[in-house]
């Protein structure tokens, strides 16, 4: 058997201006994780190596350089599984932790559950020891301005609508994770 | 979003799949990553799959459970990624990308979107890439 590893930093329409970090990145990420097979480490433990490389690369949008939401904080969702025994653990709205997939690797190896979210994962990353981190050391300047582009793009919806008198939701998201 | 899947020595296969989510997206708003048969997939009798893109429509057809089921049904790896991409675009219209490792070592990739970067290593060959079509190849 070959070992072998692919990874991805995401399909969307990544800007020339992020092009070559983003390449860069993710041949960095392949190798962490491939050091980790040819040194005889699980599958599971090479993806949880190669995306936490990703995760502490602010080219990518995943633990630092995640992007916020609509309250202006970073929410953070992770998951990681293993193809013996079908063994899985993830986090969702997972907020001052840099490397979500870590935390989704302890829900994994010392729980029972697959899914933890919100503050009971937060919750469990205190239990399990693991440090939280300000949120201003997850946010890049390339989220603050695509946050305020977004917002104001939101506010001009809302305003068209107020104008014309009508009373609907206004889209609060657009584009891909 | 972000993503990894792996094939070890011993035949095991594992994925992971990490994100912060959409700009400005509601507070709460989970999207397809932490879903298990959404955002990735793997067993070992089969392969391994992780995926990216525009969540809720990601999750609307559970598209790493869908090309672990074409690859059952005995379809390549880029076969399998290429069916369930192309399913997506015509089912709910929305767009994405996959990265899929069969457990036999094949790997396949297919994204609808303008661009995904990913990277691949297998006998100390690394093959990368950014645009469609495009593959680029070193000796690591």
């Amino acid at each position: 058997i070959t070992p072998t590893i692919l990874v991805h930093g995401g399909a969307w329409g990544i800007p020339d201006t992020l092009a070559e970090a983003s390449v860069e990145g993710v041949k960095a990420a392949v190798k962490v994780g491939y050091e980790v097979l040819v040194n005889g480490g699980s599958a599971v433990d090479a993806v949880e190596r190669a995306v936490r490389s990703l995760e502490d690369n602010p080219a990518f949008d995943a633990g630092h350089g995640s992007v916020l939401n609509s309250l202006k904080q970073v929410e953070m969702d992770a998951v990681i599984m293993e193809g013996d025994h079908l063994n899985a653990g993830a986090v969702a709205c997972v907020q001052n932790i840099a490397n979500p997939v870590s935390l989704a690797r302890l829900v994994m190896d010392k729980t029972d559950h697959v899914l933890l979210v919100g503050r009971g994962a937060n919750m469990f990353a205190t239990e399990m020891g693991v440090p939280s981190v300000p949120m201003e050391t997850l946010v890049t300047p390339n989220a603050v301005k695509e946050w305020e582009e977004m917002m104001a793009y939101n506010q001009t919806i809302r305003s068209c609508f107020k104008n014309r008198n009508i009373d609907e939701a206004v889209p609060v998201q657009t584009g891909h994770d | 979003t972000v993503g990894a899947v792996a094939l070890d020595s011993k035949g095991n296969v594992a994925f992971a799949t990490s994100t912060g989510g959409i700009t400005a997206k509601r507070p709460g708003r989970v999207g397809d990553s932490p879903l298990i048969g959404s955002g990735g997939y793997c067993d070992n009798r089969v392969g391994a799959v992780s995926t990216t893109g525009h969540g809720e429509a990601i999750i609307k057809v559970c598209l790493a459970k869908h090309i672990m089921q074409y690859m059952e049904q005995g379809y390549t790896a880029q076969e399998a990624s290429d069916k369930a991409i192309q399913y997506m675009t015509d089912r709910v219209q929305s767009s994405g990308g996959v990265i899929t490792l069969k457990n036999n070592g094949e790997i396949g990739l297919s994204f609808s979107t303008e661009r995904m970067a990913w990277a691949s290593l297998q006998s100390n060959t690394l093959n990368y890439g950014l645009n469609p079509d495009e593959k680029c190849s070193e000796k690591f």
